[in-house]
């Protein structure tokens, strides 16, 4: 990617983390689409032999031969079994049996994760610079599950339990399912197995915000991963006849437009179709269309092909018009026409605009790339929200990571908006989702594994979160794009990632598989669900009282009922001392009187690294919200030097 | 028509319940999926993450295998999608 890792901080990776070279022991194994294995992402040059622990393969298929394999990408496997299963033997002549990716978006997140460095990357111009993954000398592994058809949860699974068989240490999963419970989830129940290896599970949060209750892959051992913006942007103006202009988006690049305003036409009223407006395929009315710009409004269809829509028809062009679901957020498109999106309330503007002139003009300023851009990160959109619909007691998403317009390698095999019509092949392409921020957080978790090699996955999580930022350098609250009001940890977790400082945290909050197999006792799985997931005859004790707040995670989520109820909750936590020795006390910060907070001990006195100490945290409701209301707060403790963040989360129902 | 109606199911076994007359779990496993199908293929056996196989089966075979000795679950086939 360009940008992201000045962004994060990264610009420099061997000022920050020095232990680069251990780096190149941790291989990123990627569920995904499949890869590109010609992008100069995976170049090998400067990397020394595979690790020795690697026991993957390179599988031969359509298209692609173990030479396609090199010292970056050390493994690459295909599972198809599932798909064909259900959908029949795969026709070669449309997609590659073999782990060669037709679809662009395994490259994309594999050349995210630990892609090389590679000098001049851009799309047409846009977003250059030198692309790089957050992990540059990490290995990759790619195991292709993904394919046309879908995602199938037994070709998942087999990719998981042979990815831990081929020793991993790090497992990125850009993919969802519904919201099931852990032990009907494949990705829930390959993660659990994975880390029990001591392999890290980071997948995307899923692209259903800004609803609330919208998350996937809610598993407390897995690090579920929202998207934020960057420090950088398109723009592209709509600059209308009575002299208005209109903030837009854009990565088109090609014909320019007439320099002179053109006429402008609402879909809607270019077509005979009760949905005319969306600009989907068939909808639009040549003649009232051609020459003319086009307002669409989003939704159904992909926007880029709203733009091969409206292209098709005679148009000069589009203007792509948010609806309330999206708000303000603007996502660019690599558009075959002149083409840009606006917000919700600039698209409201334009067709009031339309509706008040006879001869409605307008044209298209294109600006190229522009950084620096503030506030940022805000939280996209797009990114699902908590709270957790499984398990209400555990806090998520864990965190945020950059995952809107996003440039990273894209594969041969088709153009940058992925349309049949669009025969452009491009090196580098910017898509945006939490299929972009999780691979962030997979190569971010390599370089802490290279620098702490002893790290669970569960302090590598903790590492990642108790750092997290929630204000900007201004002490601003990071906003949320959808309300343009501040974020809440239902949001952004933990807050936005910051590798720099999660190098050093501290303390963590480590987490064994003991610990796990208590959480699910104390969800009062049967031993049959907790056999299915750790494959041994754990048990429960029935003597023992399990609790689901003693899980010991970096955040907190706290429930009371609106009418009476328990109105005191305890939590208790341990953390581990992974930093030099030293006294850490607590701070409470809290958005609601209505909720008492107190920890024992307030201070936490560490004289040797792996010490551990424990605390307890009593939330006492002195009142009641309504229903569906929430608040928040923060535990930080802090010895001077660390600061050892914790979001919470109070919820009434 | 009886292979449209198959699914894909993903068997989870408690491993350590495998009869002492049997070499290698996936000739227990293997049994087991006989026992319900004569034609039934596994497409998948699970070593690491979990201890299992997949196959096709109809409603009925899936019925009568969760019934089988050391059969932890019977799930039906979940379609992911990308984020």
């Amino acid at each position: 990617t360009t940008r992201t890792p000045e962004f994060l901080g990264l610009g420099k990776t061997e000022s920050v983390y020095p232990e680069s070279d251990s780096v190149s022991d941790v291989v990123i194994g990627v569920l995904d689409t499949g890869v590109w294995p010609e992008s100069k992402s995976f170049d090998d040059t400067g990397l020394g032999p595979v690790p020795g622990s690697w026991k993957g393969s390179c599988e031969a298929g359509t298209n692609f031969t173990a030479s396609n394999c090199n010292r970056k990408l050390i493994g690459a496997r295909f599972f198809s079994k599932g798909y064909e299963a259900t959908l029949g033997p795969i026709d070669t002549s449309r997609e590659s049996k073999s782990p060669r990716d037709d679809d662009g978006h395994g490259t994309h997140t594999a050349s995210t994760a630990a892609g090389s460095e590679v000098e001049g990357a851009s799309l047409f111009g846009y977003a250059p610079g030198t692309a790089r993954g957050m992990a540059t000398r990490a290995r990759v592994a790619v195991y292709k599950v993904c394919w046309v058809g879908g995602c199938f949860s037994s070709d998942i699974l087999k990719a998981i339990d042979q990815a831990v068989e081929d020793n991993v240490n790090v497992l990125s999963m850009s993919l969802g399912g519904g919201m099931s419970d852990y032990y009907r989830d494949s990705v829930a129940v390959g993660a659990f197995g994975a880390m029990e290896k001591g392999v890290f599970v980071s997948c995307s949060a899923g692209n259903a915000g800004p609803s609330s209750f919208s998350l996937s892959n809610l598993a407390p051992w897995i690090t579920t991963v929202g998207a934020g913006t960057l420090d950088r942007d398109f723009p592209a103006y709509v600059s209308l006849g009575n002299g208005m202009n209109y903030s837009g988006v854009s990565l088109y690049r090609g014909n320019s437009l007439p320099g002179t305003l053109s006429p402008l036409v609402y879909a809607a009223n270019a077509s005979n179709a009760t949905n005319g407006n969306l600009c989907m395929m068939g909808t639009l009315i040549p003649e009232k269309v051609a020459g003319k710009i086009v307002l669409c409004d989003r939704g159904v269809n992909a926007r880029v092909q709203k733009g091969a829509v409206v292209k098709a028809a005679g148009g000069l062009g589009m203007i792509l018009a948010n609806t309330a679901a999206n708000g303000e957020e603007l996502v660019a498109d690599a558009h075959l026409l002149p083409g840009t999106s606006v917000g919700q309330k600039s698209g409201d503007e334009i067709k009031k605009y339309l509706a008040s002139d006879p001869k409605p003009t307008v044209t298209i300023l294109f600006e190229g790339t522009k950084v620096g851009i503030q506030p940022s990160p805000v939280v996209a959109a797009f990114s699902s929200r908590g709270p957790n619909t499984i398990t209400p007691e555990i806090l998520k998403p864990d965190i945020i990571a950059p995952g809107v317009n996003i440039i990273a390698g894209w594969s041969g095999a088709l153009g940058p908006t992925g349309l049949p019509i669009d025969s452009r092949r491009v090196a580098f392409n910017i898509i945006s989702g939490t299929s972009m921020s999780c691979p962030h957080v997979s190569g971010l978790a390599a370089l802490l594994k290279g620098a702490h090699p002893e790290w669970s996955p569960a302090a590598i999580r903790s590492a990642l979160m108790t750092t997290a930022y929630t204000v900007y350098k201004n002490g601003q609250r990071i906003l949320d794009i959808a309300t343009g009001k501040p974020s809440t940890p239902f949001d952004h977790g933990a807050g936005h990632v910051d590798p720099v400082v999660a190098l050093d945290p501290g303390l963590v909050y480590d987490l064994t598989v003991d610990d796990y197999v208590g959480f699910l006792c104390a969800l009062h799985y049967t031993d049959e669900q907790i056999s299915g997931l750790t494959r041994n005859k754990s048990r429960c004790d029935t003597k023992q009282k399990y609790s689901v707040t003693d899980l010991n995670y970096p955040s907190f989520a706290v429930n009371f009922l609106s009418t009476g109820g328990s109105t005191v909750a305890k939590y208790s936590r341990t953390l581990t001392n992974v930093g030099p020795p030293g006294t850490y006390k607590v701070s409470l910060k809290s958005e609601t009187q209505l909720v008492k907070i107190s920890v024992a001990p307030e201070t936490l006195t560490f004289g040797q690294l792996s010490e551990k100490k424990s605390y307890t945290v009593t939330f006492n409701a002195v009142g009641s919200m309504p229903p569906n209301s929430n608040s928040f707060g923060r535990i930080e403790w802090s010895d001077g030097k660390h600061v050892v963040g914790s979001p919470i989360a109070f919820s009434w129902s | 028509v009886e292979e449209n109606q198959k699914t894909t199911y993903i068997i989870r076994m408690a491993k350590y319940q495998m009869p002492a007359a049997f070499e290698h779990h996936s000739h227990w496993y293997d049994s087991s999926l006989k026992s319900v199908s004569d034609s039934a293929e596994m497409l998948y056996t699970y070593n690491n993450v979990v201890h299992g196989f997949s196959t096709k089966l109809t409603p009925q075979e899936a019925d009568s295998l969760k019934t089988r000795p050391g059969v932890l679950s019977v799930w039906p086939e979940l379609r992911y999608e990308l984020h």
